[in-house]
């Protein structure tokens, strides 16, 4: 039964903690 | 390189496989670079929202936390990213609202919680994330669903904005209704100059190429029922605060075309299925103001039927409305001082604000309600045109 897996939380940034991860780094510098 | 062999859809499971180097490549053709109005036209609806979901699956199978937060992170991000450098294109900001909440459709749907398991196809329950719990993820994506909504309907009333109060108010269709014109009415001239002007077929218009474009885009229905409400309200609050501010709005033949546009725009309504989504309501102020204009204003039983009407109407706008009012015929009186006294002694005790006009920024609580989806993950085919070769169906 999938439903009694036991599976791990995975901790999440909020929306603007992650806007600080910018993946675009590179391309976003001028 | 290995040559592909075609297998059988029966032994796909559902995930697409990626290299890990390969996943900036993935968000930007899927989300960055993906034009809504070229290839995704003829994608199946929320198509770029199962494929990342189905990549996801495979992170979460081979068990690798970083690979599925770095995956999560780079696709909020690219939707935050395309939002910002699109953000004014309704067809983008909706593509990108239904993909989302899509997106988040499918972490419920897979995320082997009883709750949102009830509709889900066996096949479908042995399609769950196996690893690891995403609710977390899930509150960041319904956070980043409300930001694209709002994204949406300021996108939608900079293309409303100029056409409600040409096509609500001054664009006259009923003929011959107002006869003499009130005093102060700026007249309308030739027929070039009309040419510039919105009426209200430019709204009925316009609304009909939001809603096909929702519709399109696979809106959830009790969205796109959201969207309508707010888009309503904003018609009858700017139609109704250009009312009280303009005396050549106030007479009895602008009572009539408002009521007549009114109807039109429930028939439009009617007729897209969408009379339960709460937009009608939203004008009742605005059906007021102008039932207002049209009934009589003189004895205390009109008073008394006055106030008994309008009661979706601040005493503010009633008095306001009152005051403004501007005959235009013969039969028509202005209202008289000792009326409007009467109406405000009556009003006294009403609990209200006494705030005259309507707040046109007002956007209504969005709420994203659990669409599962009977699409089966492992028949889902990906068209070239997307770019994204270098996934592997698993």
């Amino acid at each position: 039964r999938p439903q009694s897996r036991i599976r791990v939380l995975l901790k999440a940034p909020t929306l603007a903690e992650m806007e600080e991860m910018n993946i675009f780094e590179d391309e976003d510098s001028p | 390189h290995p040559v592909n062999i075609p297998r059988r859809e029966k032994d796909f499971q559902g995930m697409l496989e990626y290299k890990k180097e390969d996943e900036l490549k993935l968000v930007k053709n899927l989300i960055l670079e993906l034009k809504p109005r070229g290839v995704a036209v003829n994608l199946i609806p929320g198509l770029p929202a199962y494929v990342l979901f189905m990549c996801l699956r495979h992170a979460d199978y081979i068990n690798d936390d970083q690979k599925v937060r770095s995956l999560l992170t780079s696709i909020i991000n690219s939707i935050k990213k395309i939002l910002k450098k699109r953000g004014d294109d309704f067809e983008t900001v909706s593509f990108w609202l239904s993909n989302t909440c899509r997106f988040l459709h499918c972490l419920k749907q897979y995320s082997g919680d009883e709750q949102f398991m009830k509709h889900n196809t066996s096949k479908q329950n042995d399609h769950c994330l196996s690893n690891f719990d995403l609710a977390e993820y899930r509150q960041v994506l319904s956070d980043l669903a409300i930001q694209i909504y709002q994204q949406l309907i300021k996108c939608m009333e900079n293309i409303l904005q100029p056409m409600i109060v040409s096509g609500m108010l001054e664009h006259e269709t009923i003929q011959g209704v107002s006869g003499v014109k009130p005093t102060g009415l700026r007249k309308r001239t030739s027929s070039i100059a009309d040419e510039g002007t919105y009426t209200l077929d430019s709204i009925i218009r316009q609304l009909n190429s939001f809603h096909s474009i929702m519709c399109q885009h696979g809106t959830d229905p009790e969205l796109i029922k959201q969207v309508v409400k707010q888009q309503f309200y904003i018609i009858g609050a700017v139609t109704l605060n250009n009312l009280l501010l303009r005396k050549d709005m106030c007479s009895w033949s602008k009572g009539m075309q408002i009521r007549y546009n009114v109807s039109q725009l429930e028939e439009w309504l009617r007729d897209k299925n969408l009379m339960t989504c709460g937009a009608k309501e939203t004008l009742e102020p605005l059906i007021q103001a102008a039932q207002l204009l049209q009934v009589k204003k003189k004895t205390d039983e009109d008073a008394e039927a006055i106030c008994s009407m309008c009661n979706s109407l601040s005493t503010a706008q009633i008095v306001k409305v009152l005051n403004l009012y501007t005959p235009v015929n013969a039969f028509e009186e202005r209202v008289s001082v000792l009326f409007i006294r009467t109406i405000q002694t009556r009003l006294r005790d009403r609990k209200e604000s006494p705030q005259l006009l309507m707040d046109t920024k007002l956007i209504y609580p969005v709420t994203f309600p659990f669409n599962p989806s009977s699409l089966a993950l492992e028949t889902i085919q990906i068209p070239s045109s997307l770019n994204v070769g270098f996934l592997t169906r698993v």
